[in-house]
């Protein structure tokens, strides 16, 4: 029987049977899509499953990537308040060769826990890592956010496309928050909790679509091969 | 749905028969989110060649059952699925990530003898 099962799993791309630690909720719109393509399957509209209109890409999976980068980052463990530099890590290693990328979408989850005695609006920067040395580090993008502001969604689909196609290059991301037009400033503004609170208070995660030209030879997003 | 109604003194023929499949019965359902369960079904019962039109049969299958009457060493044709259609799953990956992923071939629509 264990042998059956393995082989049930290894069809679903998995080498042994999951047993999440922390399981992470499911966000209200991966439970929708699932639903629609339920819809889709029941009435045989099977080239539904090819395309995910809720983000109006082309594609036959989702996933919803966990940040990994609390876990792999002791500096910022060890970090002082004001603690504002959050590192994140997405091992995408999963991603087979011959998935292509559609759609990657990092989305930041503010739960204002830590800053919102300040009541300010916030700068966040998202930079890439490139190297050792925080000098290395690549803009991403700046952006202020009025303090009660939750969510915020950006588009990585280059950053993930060049991590997959270079897995060396994927060192992660850095992800620095200050209240607004603090960062030149050389008066520093303590926030009012410590580091723990500060990084319960911003989850990351990253949701992936990829198209599998093996489950959807029908979809005619894909060059078609020389005959 | 493909066939007609089979009255029940053909029940030993060749036809689908409902199948649910649990995934807290195979201990799956703490890394499974979505469904609960799965219907399906699965396909059994006889080949036999007067019928064979009946049963949506490919050539083979003729010639198989065909020469199964002459030769019994050979078997007769099998009763197999002729028709499958995909399901979505959401489940959690061994980092925790979260998966949806539809799967094909997992439900049998349709049998026949091949």
């Amino acid at each position: 029987t264990q042998l059956e099962e393995a082989s049930l799993l290894q069809f679903m791309g998995l080498s042994k049977v999951p047993s999440p630690r922390i399981a992470q909720p499911v966000p209200s719109i991966l439970m929708k899509i699932f639903q629609e393509r339920q819809k889709a399957v029941a009435t045989g509209h099977f080239q539904k499953l090819c395309y995910v209109k809720e983000f109006g890409v082309p594609g036959n999976l989702i996933r919803l990537f966990q940040d990994q980068g609390t876990l792999s980052n002791p500096e910022e463990v060890a970090q002082a308040p004001p603690c504002t530099r959050k590192f994140l890590l997405f091992n995408i290693s999963v991603i087979a060769q011959d998935e292509q990328l559609m759609m990657a979408q990092l989305e930041l989850r503010l739960r204002l826990n830590g800053y919102d005695a300040l009541k300010q609006d916030l700068e966040l920067m998202l930079s890439l890592v490139q190297g050792p040395s925080p000098q290395s580090e690549q803009k991403l993008l700046l952006r202020y956010l009025p303090w009660s502001q939750g969510v915020l969604h950006v588009d990585l689909l280059d950053v993930v496309k060049e991590w997959n196609s270079n897995p060396q290059s994927n060192l992660g991301l850095v992800l620095e928050l200050l209240p607004k037009g603090h960062r030149n400033s050389t008066v520093t503004t303590h926030p009012p909790d410590i580091c723990d609170n500060w990084r319960q208070s911003i989850q990351a995660s990253l949701m992936v679509v990829t198209l599998t030209p093996e489950e959807c030879p029908h979809f005619p997003h894909f060059p078609r091969k020389r005959r | 749905a493909t066939f007609p109604t089979l009255e029940s003194t053909t029940n030993h023929l060749c036809q689908r028969h409902h199948m649910v499949i649990n995934f807290e019965k195979l201990g799956w359902h703490k890394w499974i989110i979505a469904p609960k369960e799965f219907r399906t079904n699965y396909c059994k019962g006889d080949c036999p060649f007067s019928l064979m039109a009946f049963f949506n049969s490919s050539n083979y299958a003729f010639f198989q059952t065909l020469m199964n009457s002459k030769t019994p060493e050979i078997p007769k044709a099998a009763c197999i699925p002729t028709k499958l259609s995909p399901i979505s799953m959401l489940y959690y990956d061994n980092d925790g990530n979260i998966i949806l992923q539809h799967h094909e071939g997992m439900v049998v629509d349709e049998c026949g003898c091949g």
